[in-house]
């Protein structure tokens, strides 16, 4: 399972 | 990118917009809060940190660009150009019972402990709760003009959407970013009581005053 930060959203 | 995501980010496109018509046709910013929009002119500028070092595409630095631009234009249309028309005395919020916990916060509860990574998460907290100095002036004097009540509606919306954007991801890409949900979660909620009211009052013709 991904547990990160969405570099991608505003 | 998905459909939530892009009405997302046109909802939150369209608010900051409407603020910025509301402020430009009345030449006032009556009613509304000074401290709520220092507060996410802080957001975007701890957050957009990473705009000259991590490119991500067209659409992301154009559109943090617009933001970033949006908002230190309504601050200085409320600090400057139009602050005779500031409704200060009803701007009385106390910033550090946010601030404090805000920063006390992403501290303890990052991704790991850089400092852009601490001011990125110090920018979710913080605009979780960046609205509340405009709805604590709207509970203190009762009302709020039509086109107020518009742009409020767009930047909850805008949250919301994001929070089908993030069950989209989870079930698309099994993509999940926990700081940002429940913090998204946290927002989404102040908006909820404004919501009611703006269903049941605004949409039905009728200005937005509280008994």
């Amino acid at each position: 399972h991904a547990l990160h930060r969405s570099h991608d959203e505003l | 990118m998905n459909v939530f995501r892009i009405l997302g980010d046109l909802s939150h496109l369209l608010a900051m917009f409407l603020l910025l018509v509301k402020i430009w046709r009345s030449k006032s910013c009556a009613g509304i809060s000074g401290k709520s929009q220092i507060l996410f002119a802080l957001v975007f500028t701890t957050r957009y940190l990473d705009l000259f070092s991590n490119f991500i595409s067209i659409y992301n630095t154009v559109m943090k660009v617009v933001f970033l631009l949006c908002a230190y234009v309504t601050v200085y249309m409320i600090y400057w150009k139009f602050r005779k028309t500031f409704d200060i005395e009803n701007d009385t919020f106390r910033l550090e019972f946010l601030l404090v916990p805000v920063i006390g916060l992403s501290f303890l509860v990052n991704y790991s402990y850089t400092p852009t990574e601490v001011l990125w998460t110090f920018s979710i907290y913080l605009e979780s709760v960046a609205i509340l100095p405009q709805l604590f002036m709207i509970s203190k004097t009762g009302e709020a003009e039509t086109i107020t009540t518009h742009y409020l509606f767009f930047l909850g919306l805008y949250r919301a959407l994001y929070l089908a954007n993030w069950i989209w991801r989870y079930q698309t890409e099994n993509f999940y970013d926990q700081i940002s949900v429940v913090s998204g979660v946290v927002q989404t909620i102040f908006y909820c009581d404004f919501f009611y009211l703006y269903v049941t009052k605004v949409l039905k013709g009728k200005k937005l005053s509280l008994p």
